[in-house]
């Protein structure tokens, strides 16, 4: 199954 | 002291109506760049990016860099009470904790204002860089729309494909499965009809439907969309808004556990 990712595993907070 | 006046009112209408189910509350940014904003879903797994550039407006005066936090559910409501016809002028002074929104209509025979509260948000910026896509596809912003609909009748998610073939939309729910294949089509009439893929590697990745039904709220912006994907990275779903700028919705990738 697959899982829903989040942004912030992609982009870095400002 | 900030004076935006946008003699297309109905761009700002359609741009609120496609963004406020996906937010609640965001921060728009204004600068001499222009009139932007960036916020998450409340999930935080999608994003949309605005930008209203300042020569798409008749007058733009932004003395000072400025944050404004709003409701997008009551920015909409005014904004319905605008006509479509409308010129919309967004004021507000600095440090003020509010915002008006005067309507005028073309034949300047009724102005109305509208003043809104602002409210603190305490938002989270992401840092979104460039990136080079595997894949582009750019396509009718109604057929996609119609694609997002049509598979959200059968499943929760969308595989979205690339590859020399073509562009294939794909889903697998209770009741059975769907694939929908467009192919490039550049010798159509009209550009805005044609479908175009720029693939540098094939691309397939999976999203969940519901946010991208919730993106084509964006289509009356625009008759054409631009999907850009890349294996690993969130899809980025951009509509552009003619001699402005654009919104952009981006989304988090399903992946294996």
């Amino acid at each position: 199954a697959k899982k829903q990712s989040k942004l912030s595993a992609f982009f870095t907070m400002r | 002291m900030l004076e935006l006046r946008l003699v297309q009112g109905s761009l700002l209408k359609k741009v609120l109506e496609s963004i406020k189910e996906l937010v609640t509350d965001a921060n728009f940014d204004c600068s001499s760049t222009g009139f932007s904003l960036q916020a998450m879903d409340s999930s935080h797994v999608a994003l949309v990016a605005l930008l209203l550039r300042s020569e798409g407006f008749e007058h733009y005066r932004c003395d000072r860099n400025m944050s404004m936090g709003m409701n997008l559910n009551n920015m909409a409501k005014m904004l319905k009470c605008a006509g479509n016809d409308d010129i919309i002028t967004i004021k507000a002074d600095d440090g003020g904790d509010t915002v008006t929104f005067m309507f005028e209509s073309p034949t300047q025979d009724k102005i109305s204002d509208f003043e809104m509260k602002l409210m603190d948000i305490d938002s989270e910026h992401l840092g979104i860089p460039e990136a080079e896509y595997h894949a582009i596809v750019k396509m009718p912003s109604s057929e996609f729309a119609r694609i997002c609909r049509d598979l959200s009748s059968i499943g929760d998610t969308v595989v979205i494909s690339v590859t020399k073939e073509g562009v294939k939309f794909s889903t697998k729910g209770d009741i059975g499965s769907a694939n929908i294949v467009c192919r490039q089509n550049t010798s159509v009439d009209k550009p805005e009809e044609a479908t175009v893929i720029d693939m540098n590697e094939p691309v397939s990745l999976t999203f969940a439907l519901r946010y991208m039904n919730s993106f084509t709220k964006a289509t009356p912006l625009s008759n054409t969309v631009s999907i850009s994907l890349s294996n690993e990275l969130p899809v980025v779903v951009e509509y552009k808004i003619a001699e402005m700028g654009y919104v952009r919705f981006y989304l988090a990738p399903k992946i294996e556990e």
